[in-house]
């Protein structure tokens, strides 16, 4: 399985659409301060399920939607979707490609998608249950979060090893 | 259940012994289940010791030496059951020179079977990519993305 | 102690929207009391607005935009009652280039009436510092501490 | 008034004598992770009086006390000296140099000295009262803490302010 494209549109600071596609090996992300490096990991990180909003830096989930500049007026809605591909189907559906979207609207209103057909969150973390996949897994490390993984209480730490087992 | 994670804990206590030796150049480290009685609750403690060093409490370690201990942790979990893609934002903030040419060697490997976006501002981390986006804000407030480097080029690049 | 607390906390917070001014190139950052009736007691609000972006929440600013908001308060502070010193551990570690020269600019003028020691793996401070010292481990676990930059030296370096 | 000197004995990783003589302006402390660099800074805020051994990172007092490695033993006490110079007499004293000591015995025992005569931890804070010295003053800024300042809770922040006042 391979993450190959992640698209996001009103997310953040997000307010026109953006395209990464990815490849296997390492790909990295650069830019000075503010410029919404971080805003791209939150957007992978809320497609796949993430519920609090404070894991995502914001105060109310309204936050993960484009709130306006000086020039930009707000947006009515945030989509991020990822675009994966499922060759040797490691997930368990007939598709070669997979794509999930997560869809807010400034109502409260969310909507979850797969191949384009709304679906409800369960279905997609049925979709990648035990493949390391997900928002509590180990694959996605916050700014400044390295160091929980050796977090302060013995009993925090199992996490990670339920995760891989 | 509790096979499986017996099973998987075990596997990531030897190589996270042999990460940790790799990334410290000597020293060592281990896991150990605070209950092993009770092995579906039971915590999991963490020992390191660097080199040269006597056995201490993690706190006690340096901000760096924490770091490259978490991400030793991390890396044996990635290798027992590879995720198939990780983000990694900023990690590499406060490793030294040598302890990010370790820790990026190291992550070649893994990228064999687990693809890696890591957002870093450190230049060796930069040159270690295969692709390369960044990320302005021409227009205040409005985050754009553009590709620098693409997968082919990077054999080409002049150093 | 009530005139004396408000006193200082007004000239911090001129102060502070202008060396936040400085420090963004633009935007306005404010403080205020959440009750400015019981002073003695009122927490405090910081109000922080990078240019061009609407006015948020302290949490949705980056780490960068965070730790140089949280300098402009502390240089803030330091200018109304200069510290006769300040030890500062890594507090430059998120800051990008052009942050980085920013912030060194401004410590550079403070340090006319405060001495500050800067613990630190950037080159550009590094090169900012009159004196340098190097803490070694030759013996592992033993640090040894030795003078890297005497203060006349500074003049003669070739940059 | 100047910190002219910083003297360590026995002080975490400090087995041996080492002087750190300082002068105005700007003084940089380099070196690779784990060499020491954070336990300087950790050695002047207990001079200071700094009574919590987890701000100090430790889990007890006596982990402020070299504890040995593979080659060395452990060493029985930790002294660290603070030296002053109060040429325009800030400080109340009337001495134009003024020398902070503190003292820790593995049996628990801790000694301050001001300018090499025992006295009682009152004094050194008395002594300092209102010069922006201190371990709650805004001068000692640790690895990791800067954002702090800007802490979650309003009324956390206030201490700052009243250090200047
Ligand atoms: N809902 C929103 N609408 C508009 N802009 C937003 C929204 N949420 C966050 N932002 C903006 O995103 C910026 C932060 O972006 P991000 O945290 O991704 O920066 P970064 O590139 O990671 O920077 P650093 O290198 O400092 O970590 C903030 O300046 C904030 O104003
Ligand atoms: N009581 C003690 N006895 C001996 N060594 C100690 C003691 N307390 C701490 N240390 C050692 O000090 C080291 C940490 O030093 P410190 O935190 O100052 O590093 P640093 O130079 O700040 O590194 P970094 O750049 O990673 O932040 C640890 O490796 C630890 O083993
Ligand atoms: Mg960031
Ligand atoms: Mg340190």
């Amino acid at each position: 399985m391979l993450l190959k494209k992640i698209e996001i549109y009103g997310f953040k600071s997000f307010p026109q659409k953006v395209e990464i596609e990815l490849s296997p090996g390492i790909t990295g992300i650069i830019g000075p301060n503010g410029c919404g490096k971080s805003n791209i990991s939150d957007a992978v990180r809320w497609c796949l399920g993430e519920q609090s909003f404070k894991t995502l830096r914001g105060n109310q989930m309204e936050d993960m939607i484009f709130n306006g500049t000086d020039q930009r007026k707000p947006i009515s809605f945030a989509e991020v979707s990822l675009l994966f591909d499922n060759l040797d189907p490691e997930l368990n559906v007939d598709y070669t490609e997979v794509n999930v979207t997560r869809r807010l609207f400034r109502s409260g209103e969310s909507d979850y998608l797969l191949n384009k057909v709304p679906c409800r969150l369960k279905e997609i973390t049925e979709l990648f249950h035990d493949t390391g996949v997900g928002k509590e897994a180990y694959s996605l490390i916050g700014q400044g979060k390295i160091d929980q993984i050796l977090s302060a209480r013995p009993e925090d730490r199992r996490s990670i090893f339920e995760e891989a087992a | 259940m509790k096979e499986k994670f017996l099973d998987s804990f075990h596997q990531i206590k030897t190589i996270f012994s042999s990460v940790f030796k790799d990334f410290f150049e000597g020293g060592r480290a281990y896991l150990k289940l605070t209950d092993p009685n009770d092995v579906l609750e039971s915590g999991v403690e963490i020992i390191a010791q660097p080199p040269g060093k006597k056995l201490q409490n993690l706190s006690l370690l340096s901000g760096g030496e924490k770091a490259l201990t978490a991400i030793a942790l991390l890396f044996s979990v990635i290798k027992v059951k590879p995720a198939p893609f990780c983000i990694l934002d900023e990690i590499d903030v406060s490793l030294d020179g040598m302890n990010l040419k370790r820790f990026l060697n190291y992550l070649k490997v893994l990228s064999d079977n687990t693809q890696f976006i890591l957002i870093t501002h450190r230049r060796k981390t930069m040159e270690t990519a295969g692709v390369l986006y960044g990320v302005t804000m021409e227009e205040p407030g409005v985050s754009k993305v553009f590709s620098l480097r693409l997968p082919e080029e990077k054999d080409k690049r002049v150093s």
